[in-house]
């Protein structure tokens, strides 16, 4: 473990705090994707198979339960619960995931570290995890201006995945066998999907003016 | 031990 790699998870933590805080503390969900919501689920439920059969550290094994339980119980709110669903956006975010879905699952069967399943769900997660901004991001476009907390929340979550790659050169630079680059490659793709969010995020910080992102 | 170096992260 350091410090870049666990930046990047606490990161990640205060993103879904945020998220949860604004469900919770607005009963509203509009501006959030519910498919992206599904995507990470998704993620989550592919990449932490081993939750049962390796473990690793105590750290790991609750930060993987937390991250699954707080998706599925966000996509459980945004679909089931009774004032929070009124709020969904259902027309604006129309994004076909299904088809992310599909590409992931096939990158993954094409390119994996070994063709076994957890190794080729492994991949599918990472892959994912890559792309699964994107209905959010789309949303954010079509809904035009974007509320404070979900501006925070894609902020803190396109950080995250930055202080990865931090975690990526350190751990090359300082472990001998250490090759990862599908996580790389796909981190890299990742936090560039950000860059034009980050950029009108900061223009709208250093304006202290409303997110607007163009249409 | 079974898990390679990069399962270890989140």
């Amino acid at each position: 473990m350091n410090i870049f790699r666990f930046l990047g998870d606490m990161t990640h933590l205060i993103s879904i705090l945020i998220l949860l805080l604004k469900i919770y503390a607005t009963k509203s969900c509009s501006g959030i994707s519910l498919k992206t919501q599904e995507l990470y689920a998704l993620v989550f439920l592919a990449r932490y198979l081993d939750l049962f059969t390796d473990f690793i550290s105590v750290y790991n094994s609750v930060m993987k339960v937390v991250f699954i339980a707080s998706s599925l119980a966000i996509v459980w709110c945004m679909r089931r619960h009774r004032v929070v669903r009124r709020s969904y956006d259902k027309e604006l975010d129309t994004f076909r995931h299904y088809f992310l879905v599909a590409a992931c699952l096939a990158l993954a069967l094409l390119v994996q570290e070994k063709f076994t399943f957890l190794e080729v769900l492994w991949a599918f997660s990472i892959y994912l995890e890559a792309v699964a901004i994107l209905p959010q991001l789309v949303l954010l476009q079509r809904s035009g201006n974007v509320d404070n907390l979900t501006g925070q929340y894609v902020f803190f979550l396109g950080a995250y995945r930055a202080f990865y790659i931090l975690n990526w050169i350190y751990r090359y630079f300082t472990e001998t066998h250490f090759s990862r680059w599908i996580s790389c490659v796909s981190g890299l793709v990742q936090t560039a999907l950000y860059a034009d969010f980050f950029y009108y995020y900061f223009i709208s910080w250093k304006n202290n003016s409303k997110l607007q992102l163009p249409a | 031990t079974g898990t390679s170096a990069v399962k270890d992260e989140l």
